[in-house]
């Protein structure tokens, strides 16, 4: 089928369309970008655009939660690399279709890089789902 | 393929296993349902059950967003059932899978609900790619 002939490079965001913040950002900023953009979660990178982990709403708001109420005060305290997720999963450009579909069936995404570790874009779930769709009316 | 034999019931999660908040909850509460749960949007039903729309972190944040800072004092003040989205999609227990994979190209999940529109459960993207998975080893 179709679907077999691809790679992730074809159905994945470059990552100049890719919203994400940088290691250093306070968490206040970083959760204004969530917030303007709409999305739950995105890319963290360092200074050289290397892809260091995950941030997303989830994240910030659990480190808001005190014993008798949200203490928001912490967000302009603290910085993203202190509580952002490092332990993700990542894929190649040339990893196929099937191995994109089998990442994302954890994870809403999964960023992209190339061999120095450099952000390259991510593969959404929903890419992967209109290219599953295709495979159906065959 | 054995996909076009399963239904939207035999791939949801059913509501007994959903976490929701009701339409009369302060803006706080349904906040601190999602951070301890973990999820990002949950369903949100009335007294009896009937469900009547979907409530998640980027919606409540936006409305904590003001022109200087977030204004978290708002959270207390304003209650579910007037910044829901109540303009969601919804399947039936009998919808078959196509068109439960057609409906998650654009929803993380979507609400199942009977003929009286009262919540049977969730259709997530992770049931539905687990799914396809299978479809690729055939
Ligand atoms: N501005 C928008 N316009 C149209 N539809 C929108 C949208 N924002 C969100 N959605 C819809 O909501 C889904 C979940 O978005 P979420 O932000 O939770 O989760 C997103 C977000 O965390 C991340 N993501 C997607 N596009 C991104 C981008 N351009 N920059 C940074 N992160 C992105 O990947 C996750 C999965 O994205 P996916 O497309 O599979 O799934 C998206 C998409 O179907
Ligand atoms: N406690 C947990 N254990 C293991 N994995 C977890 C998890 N919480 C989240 N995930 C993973 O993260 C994905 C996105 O979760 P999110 O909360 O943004 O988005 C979720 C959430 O908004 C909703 N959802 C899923 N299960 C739910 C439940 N039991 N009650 C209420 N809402 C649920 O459906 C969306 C899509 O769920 P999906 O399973 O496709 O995708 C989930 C799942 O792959």
């Amino acid at each position: 089928n179709e679907s077999s002939q691809l790679s992730v490079k074809d159905l994945m965001i470059p990552s100049e369309k890719v919203a994400h913040v940088q290691i250093n950002n306070p968490l206040e900023h970083a959760l204004l970008v969530l917030v303007k953009t709409g999305y739950s979660a995105v890319p963290v990178v360092d200074a050289s655009y290397k892809l260091e982990g995950i941030i997303g709403k989830s994240i910030i708001l659990n480190e808001t939660l005190g014993l008798e109420r949200f203490e928001f005060e912490r967000l302009s305290e603290m910085k993203v690399k202190e509580v952002m997720n490092a332990d993700i999963p990542v894929l190649s450009g040339n990893d196929s279709y099937i191995e994109g579909l089998k990442a994302v069936i954890d994870y809403p995404f999964i960023c992209v890089v190339d061999e120095n570790h450099h952000f390259d874009g991510i593969l959404t779930r929903r890419a992967i789902l209109k290219q599953a769709r295709k495979d159906y009316y065959l």
